[in-house]
């Protein structure tokens, strides 16, 4: 394709064809896109979050897709939203109030190494591909690699493990990377980690039954945000704290990010609810993305209202 | 290229905690290779398993000798695999 208008939204693409996105979409609204590298993979690969901003000194609302490799409809997703983004702002009302006021953070692929060895070795591959050293088995969990609860249940010290936890809190540089850009930028108030399948809607915590001090209003807005995504296609959500809606979980994304003081921190899982698995056709593509915009909307619209 | 040929995807529906404590057990056996999409939690959500080929006789001893529930998901995973592979390449090559 030779311009975003012409790029196919409804196919998986390669990590080459991702970029390639991402530069003809900053290209093409230089005043509204830039694409920042936040680090290196282990495998040297950049990464990249596309910086949407109408404005200077913004808040920031981070949205990442792809941090587990195989769950390809999540980076299909996430190169749905970077173009809904640039379409609707100025367009829609309530969309252009909230890049009036905050930024958008977006990184397509969290997990680069991951996702080219899904194209190129293994489907299936979920973690990062960092060796392990003592190990034959390769590669970290990045959704068990945070400092929050690190090593606590719910994580494996076994290498060979699809949750292995890595030797230390953010020992992944593709977690690390993030970890450095939020902390720098000092300023985010909402932070969606979106991952596939399940359909969920989740807050912290996932390592500990304690709530959080705004488990009411995360709950609430959880509820609200799943109302809206069902209103499209009767997608059937259910949401709560990690560890009442799904299982222990510890060192995951977003306890850390609650922790850090991001209060809107939720965690995403797409479609389906097993009849695929991670290989969800790709003609469900754009419906499973546009729907979760219209969850995504009620809380960036919810975050923009309640600024604190 | 890691193939799948002959691996399946199962949906195992445990009826209470007993079975979700055996299936953890389960899913801890390395020997097994068990590649776990959804874990055991607790009983009302399903559990999904990949299981390679080698191992399928082995879990499906197991979980029938443990009168746990299940159906296969997806019946070769490598199937579905070369579907999705041959549909993004008649893209590229339609483009």
């Amino acid at each position: 394709p030779r311009n975003t208008d012409n790029f196919d939204y409804a196919q998986y693409h390669t990590l080459d064809e991702i970029n390639a996105f991402m530069d003809m979409l900053v290209a093409e609204n230089p005043n509204l896109v830039t694409k920042l590298r936040i680090g290196s993979s282990y495998e040297q690969r950049p990464l990249y979050v596309l910086k949407f901003s109408s404005g200077p000194n913004r808040p920031g609302f981070w949205i990442d897709t792809g941090i587990h490799s195989r769950e390809w409809v999540t980076q299909a997703a996430g190169i749905w939203f970077a173009k809904k983004i640039v379409i609707d702002y100025g367009r829609n009302q309530a969309f252009t109030a909230i890049l009036n006021k905050m930024d958008i953070l977006l990184e397509i692929v969290t997990n680069p190494d991951g996702y080219h060895y899904t194209h190129t070795t293994n489907r299936m591959w979920r973690k990062t591909r960092k060796p392990n050293p003592g190990s034959s088995c390769v590669g970290v969990d990045p959704n068990r690699n945070w400092d929050a609860g690190f090593g606590g249940p719910g994580a494996s010290s076994n290498p060979c493990m699809e949750t292995y936890r890595g030797p230390s809190a953010h020992s992944e540089s593709e977690v690390k990377s993030i970890v450095d850009y939020v902390k720098s930028h000092g300023n985010i108030k909402g932070f969606i980690s979106i991952h596939s399948y399940s359909q969920m809607l989740m807050y912290p915590y996932g390592y500990t039954k304690t709530p959080v001090p705004n488990q009411p209003e995360l709950h609430d807005l959880a509820r609200r945000a799943i109302a809206n995504l069902a209103s499209l296609y009767g997608t059937k959500y259910t949401y709560g704290s990690i560890i009442t809606t799904i299982y222990q979980a510890s060192g995951g994304t977003i306890d850390w990010t609650y922790d850090q003081g991001i209060k809107y921190s939720y965690t995403f899982e797409l479609r389906d609810t097993g009849r695929y698995g991670f290989l969800l056709p790709a003609n469900q593509i754009i419906p499973t993305a546009q729907e979760t915009w219209l969850g995504l909307m009620t809380i960036m619209q919810h975050t923009k209202d309640n600024l604190y | 290229l890691k193939a799948f040929e002959g691996d399946k995807v199962l949906r195992i529906l445990a009826k209470n905690e007993d079975q979700i404590s055996l299936l953890q057990d389960l899913t801890e056996m390395d020997q097994l290779q068990l590649d776990i999409w959804k874990e055991p939690t607790h009983p009302t959500l399903p559990v999904d398993i990949h299981v390679p080929f080698e191992s399928l006789q082995s879990v499906k001893a197991f979980l029938e000798a443990n009168e746990i529930e299940h159906y296969i998901m997806i019946n070769d995973l490598q199937a579905l695999i070369d579907e999705e592979r041959h549909e993004m390449q008649s893209t590229r090559f339609i483009e």
